[in-house]
């Protein structure tokens, strides 16, 4: 027996926003220690991975380990039908070849239950390997998402270079170029709108716009983003889901020839 | 000119 329940529908109607516009479909993996997804864009450019701890539910029960294969255009279609301020529950029995997920309102006069087919998926799982990132940005995720925005227009890819100066993203095309710079804050009111830099070496490394705009859809998730950069290998974009888990984008970088 | 590199060239299929 599995159930999971969130307080609030609305973190759920978040996570699958951050996630379905990279993946079609994808297997959560339940146990124990809570709710995993690791799956791939169907063109192997980028990586999602997901962790929901256990501790981070209402209330939470898994008996034996289950991994449900899930549409998520299917499951974008059933989280419409809940009000934000919804509980939802996520429930499926062992073995089970659907899962339910039940919404109740606030004042409980409300309830509904919708039931899903589950799919079986290939599982692919891929060892990421432990690295020691000669760059870490910690920036308000708002602003990231919005240099993105803007850089897109400009051109496919931004080239980001950081020092220990600051931050640079970059965008040229046919019409022109841009550039964006951003210092580290030296205070600031809020800890969440600061930009800092951890630097051990500069890098300069450039990605494809569009799977950066994609990982730009976990923004309400949390105010602050993190990129992890070094040399010749995958960019790791990550928002820390308050009280609940992480939501970590790997993307390998392009390279020139 | 600069080429997409595949997830799959740095994470290797457990």
């Amino acid at each position: 027996m599995f159930e999971a329940r969130l307080i609030s529908s609305g973190i759920l109607k978040k996570v699958l926003d951050a996630i379905k516009d990279l993946l079609n479909e994808a297997t959560f993996d339940c146990s124990d220690s809570g709710i995993q997804l690791q799956a791939m864009d169907n063109s192997h450019v980028s990586l999602v991975s997901l962790n929901m701890r256990s501790d981070g539910f209402d209330k939470y029960r898994c008996d034996r380990n289950l991994s449900m294969g899930m549409n998520l255009a299917n499951m974008a279609k059933i989280l419409k039908c809940a009000n934000n301020t919804d509980t939802v529950t996520i429930k499926a029995q062992d073995n089970a070849d659907t899962v339910t997920f039940m919404f109740e309102s606030q004042n409980q006069e409300k309830v509904s239950d919708y039931e899903m087919k589950l799919m079986n998926l290939d599982q692919e799982h891929l060892g990421i390997p432990e690295t020691d990132y000669a760059c870490i940005v910690r920036m308000p995720s708002h602003e990231f998402a919005r240099i993105c925005r803007d850089l897109t227009q400009f051109g496919e890819s931004v080239v980001i270079t950081c020092t220990k100066e600051g931050v640079r993203f970059s965008a040229s095309g046919d019409s022109g170029s841009a550039n964006i710079k951003l210092a580290q804050t030296s205070s600031v009111d809020k800890e969440e709108e600061a930009v800092s830099i951890e630097m051990q070496e500069p890098v300069t490394l450039t990605f494809a716009c569009q799977y950066l705009n994609s990982f730009t859809k976990a923004t309400p998730l949390s105010p602050q983003v993190s990129l992890s950069m070094s040399a010749d290998v995958p960019l790791v974009v990550e928002y820390q889901i308050p009280d609940l888990g992480h939501i970590r984008y790997y993307l390998a970088p392009k390279i020139e020839e | 000119k600069s080429t997409q590199k595949n997830i799959l060239s740095y994470f290797s299929k457990t």
